[in-house]
């Protein structure tokens, strides 16, 4: 399957998503 | 607990995406987390279109939680 590579899934956009939302979190006090 | 501070953090990240207060995303507020977040305007789109489940184009908190919890079991697994 050519959509399974990591990062194009939607499982791995939302992943890259939420980690973006976390790590915004705790780098910007 | 474990729970609490999932949807704690679900509330908090829901509010980064929905500046206005309108208790919903709308695809465009997924598009001015362009240049907050290190994501192209098109991974914002598939974000959006893989939490609105329900496809009408407005995410709710519920949706929204869904999303992120899935996530989180997700990264659980080792």
């Amino acid at each position: 399957d050519p959509n399974m590579k990591a990062g194009t899934t939607s499982e791995g956009v939302l992943a890259n998503f939420f980690n973006s939302l976390l790590s915004k979190k705790t780098g910007s006090p | 607990s474990g729970q609490q501070t999932m949807l704690g953090k679900a509330h908090e990240f829901f509010q980064i995406c929905d500046t206005e207060g309108k208790g919903f995303i709308a695809r465009c507020d997924m598009q001015r987390l362009h240049g907050e977040l290190p994501l192209s305007h098109e991974e914002l789109e598939k974000v959006f279109d893989t939490l609105d489940t329900d496809g009408n184009g407005f995410l709710t908190l519920e949706e929204f939680t869904t999303g992120f919890s899935q996530f989180l079991h997700r990264e659980e697994i080792p």
